[in-house]
């Protein structure tokens, strides 16, 4: 139980983190899932642009910190262009 | 910072707002004043005005909204989204939206009208978001424990000024032409050889190094450099100044510009000012001060006009009889126009060009010739 628990908590860090890119990164909406299998993979590379953006420590990864940030309230315009 | 995708900007300096519907989570009033407060903190760097509209489409229409409103961007409920604006253009463009569904408070508790108004408005008058945590363009929300700290940082004051160039100066257009946008300066380098000043003084026990839209702030006591904006200390200051001093025993810097000149205490600009330099006693024949400097033991300020100089007692507030007088006579050695004069250590500092001159005001000599950028440790 506490190893599905932890998958389940991980995929809905995935759902949020994908949403936030797709708001406010353009991240295609058919970028799927390739965080883990890929560590060049769009939603990872659109992971780094957001952390460096956000003046977040570079890792490609879904820390702590950066879950922080997307869960921070914000403004609705993307953060990058068009 | 950076402005959307094409610089979109408004061609007009003139602008209008309206709030259009109101929050239940505050007074009226404090809506009205969180928007006008927010888009006074545009207006304080920018030439532009804005008056506000009752009925009709206004430039900027300021609304309150939940879920779906009408613009194909949902908002979501309490937190996340606090709100979104479009940049300028003709209709929904300009516009700031506010989700409802956020409480929104006029102190430091829930969500900040003012901070996020601040924020959008910023969008409404073209700028994008900044990474630059300290702005108030960063798209995160921030609160302050303060809010009477709030000011805008320097990226923001730059970017809103790449856009629509820093405001205008109040001048007397019959004594000197009043200036439109001003060109931009570049960036001044601090270790430039040729670096010269527009005008230094001292302010609480730091020098300011004024140079076009900028200064340099250099602490004595932990010999830290910083640089800034003019405009981000006191926004309705103009740039390219012509002469600053201190006056320790009122703790106030008077900063002159042509025929005018200001008051101001730490960061804010003293009521009254602008005033007419004239109004100290100088002639009508006096357009512009080139540097200033007060002595605070002998409570008396000096004025350089060119090759001249007056005096002003600190204690009677008048100028002194027998001035001008020529500063050569008086102080052997400076005979150069002076751009900017301060004192430190006993000495006073008088700056022409990329050189300064350090004079014993007590021996009534030049004692050293320096680089004016010596300061800065270049």
């Amino acid at each position: 139980y506490p190893l599905d628990g932890a998958a389940r908590g991980e995929d809905a860090s995935m759902d949020l983190v994908q949403q936030y890119l797709e708001n406010y990164y353009n991240l295609p909406k058919q970028a799927k899932q390739f965080v883990r299998r890929k560590d060049s993979g769009p939603v990872v590379k659109k992971i780094r642009e957001m952390q460096k953006f956000l003046g977040l420590e570079v890792t490609g990864k879904l820390d702590s910190d950066t879950l922080e940030v997307i869960h921070k309230p914000r403004c609705g315009v993307p953060d990058v262009g068009y | 910072f950076s402005t959307f995708p094409g610089t979109p900007k408004w061609r007009k300096t003139q602008l209008t707002y309206r709030i259009v519907n109101y929050t239940l989570d505050l007074p009226r009033d404090a809506v009205d004043s969180a928007i006008e407060k927010a888009l006074k903190v545009w207006e304080e760097v920018t030439p532009l005005t804005f008056s506000r509209m009752y009925e009709g489409e206004a430039d900027i229409m300021v609304s309150f909204a939940v879920g779906e409103h009408g613009d194909f961007s949902p908002f979501d409920g309490p937190g996340k989204v606090l709100a979104h604006a479009y940049p300028p253009g003709r209709g929904i463009y300009g516009d700031a939206h506010f989700d409802d569904d956020e409480q929104w408070t006029k102190e430091t508790a829930g969500t900040n009208l003012f901070l996020v108004a601040a924020h959008e408005l910023g969008h409404s008058l073209g700028l994008f978001h900044s990474a630059n945590t300290e702005a108030v363009m960063y798209p995160l929300y921030k609160t302050f424990t303060d809010l009477a700290q709030f000011r805008l940082s320097q990226d923001d004051v730059a970017g809103i000024q790449s856009l629509y160039g820093p405001p205008s100066a109040s001048l007397d257009d019959t004594l000197v032409p009043t200036e439109s946008v001003p060109p931009a300066h570049e960036t001044p380098a601090m270790c430039d050889p040729a670096l010269s000043f527009d005008a230094v003084s001292t302010l609480r026990g730091e020098v300011l190094f004024f140079k076009d839209r900028h200064f340099w702030r250099k602490s004595f006591r932990t010999h830290e450099l910083e640089f800034h904006l003019i405009s981000s200390f006191w926004p309705s200051l103009p740039s390219d100044l012509d002469a600053a001093y201190e006056v320790t025993s009122k703790d106030t810097v008077f900063i002159f510009k042509g025929n005018q000149f200001w008051g101001v205490r730490g960061g804010e600009v003293q009521a009254g000012y602008p005033r007419g330099i004239h109004t100290l006693g100088f002639p009508p024949t006096v357009k512009k001060i080139d540097a200033a400097i007060s002595d605070k033991d002998k409570k008396k300020t000096y004025f350089f006009v060119e090759d001249k100089y007056w005096r002003f007692d600190e204690k009677r507030q008048s100028m002194e009889p027998g001035f001008p007088r020529q500063i050569a006579e008086d102080f052997p050695g400076v005979d150069t126009k002076i751009d900017a004069v301060f004192e430190a250590f006993g000495f006073f500092y008088f700056f022409n060009g990329s050189s300064q001159l350090e004079f014993d005001p007590n021996a009534k000599k030049v004692t050293h010739i320096l680089k004016s950028n010596i300061w800065f440790n270049c």
